[in-house]
């Protein structure tokens, strides 16, 4: 077995977490703040049979990887024409995973 | 030296807290929450010498492993006839131990 | 790659922080709890590449090893003359860093 780190942004929590339950991947989640940006993120704890790490990774990355979104600013409160208002393309996501060897698993 | 990371249920953490203490074994603890059942649980990093490792998973076992508990439902509160409140056997507690190699430890 | 697991002292924390990122080292923090005195404190994770680890322990050995400091007791509230402020010595910081090994480090 190994044991995974992986460090993912808040908002792709609940679809990375569904598709753990879907794929029988059973994980730990601790609430974490990012060193440089300071604000919060979330980690999970997976301990994982060696065969199936590989899909694991598949699925996080599929899930939370770094990837463009377009996305539409505020409308201009002033009420003002909404010239600043097109769509701009901002980037989400991102996951660091860091995997682990693990001498034994036990369950009581 | 070896790396425990066990995930316990949160009632069975004063108990195996003074267990701890009682023998000497230093732990970190961390709120964290299943991945299954998204409730909240408490894991322990514990830094343990080799020949204590066993030692402590007696421990981790006889305070927080899945056990059948009696436990008498809440009184039904429309204050009828008390028929419901027999005695039910419930499953309480369980750990997950997942035991990690460690290259060096440093206290400054 | 290693992954280093640092509790410290919240007080250090920033001081830390700021030389984490002066000098490139990358890092995600927990809100901790010691087994012994059930105060917080501080865990970082970092995973950092062999030729760095050495250094990075320095930096958090010079930060946040335990030393003692001169601070000036709270003023004897009765207002009474002030005879028992003159400045003690008392112990503060520490840190335990646990070094584990790591197969794999990946960012998607
Ligand atoms: N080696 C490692 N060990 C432990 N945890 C790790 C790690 N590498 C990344 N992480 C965790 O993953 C989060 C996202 O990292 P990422 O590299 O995608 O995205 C990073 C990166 O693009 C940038 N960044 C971080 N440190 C930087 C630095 N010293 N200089 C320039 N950019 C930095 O800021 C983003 C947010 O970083 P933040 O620290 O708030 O949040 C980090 C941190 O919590
Ligand atoms: N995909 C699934 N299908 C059906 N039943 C499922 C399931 N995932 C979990 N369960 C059941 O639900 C219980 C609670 O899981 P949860 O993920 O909330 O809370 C878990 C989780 O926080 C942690 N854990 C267990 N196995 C883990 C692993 N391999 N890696 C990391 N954390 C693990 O220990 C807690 C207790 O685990 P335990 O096995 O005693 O008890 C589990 C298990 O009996
Ligand atoms: N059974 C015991 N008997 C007598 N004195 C005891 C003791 N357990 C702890 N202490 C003392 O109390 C301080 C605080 O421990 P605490 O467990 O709250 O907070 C600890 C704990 O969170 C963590 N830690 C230390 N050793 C660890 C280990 N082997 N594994 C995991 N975490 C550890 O680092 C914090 C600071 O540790 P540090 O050694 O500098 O400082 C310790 C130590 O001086």
């Amino acid at each position: 077995m190994k044991l995974l780190i992986a460090v993912i942004q808040d908002k792709d929590t609940s679809e990375l977490q569904d598709a753990f339950i879907k794929n029988n991947i059973r994980a730990t989640k601790l609430s974490t703040t990012g060193g440089f940006l300071k604000s919060g993120n979330t980690t999970y704890m997976i301990g994982i049979d060696d065969e199936k790490v590989q899909k694991t990774l598949d699925i996080i990355k599929n899930i939370s990887r770094t990837r463009k979104k377009y996305m539409t600013p505020p409308v201009n409160l002033d009420g003002g024409a909404n010239e600043g208002s097109y769509p701009v393309k901002i980037q989400v996501g991102g996951a660091t995973v860091m995997i682990l060897p693990m001498d034994a698993f036990h369950q009581f």
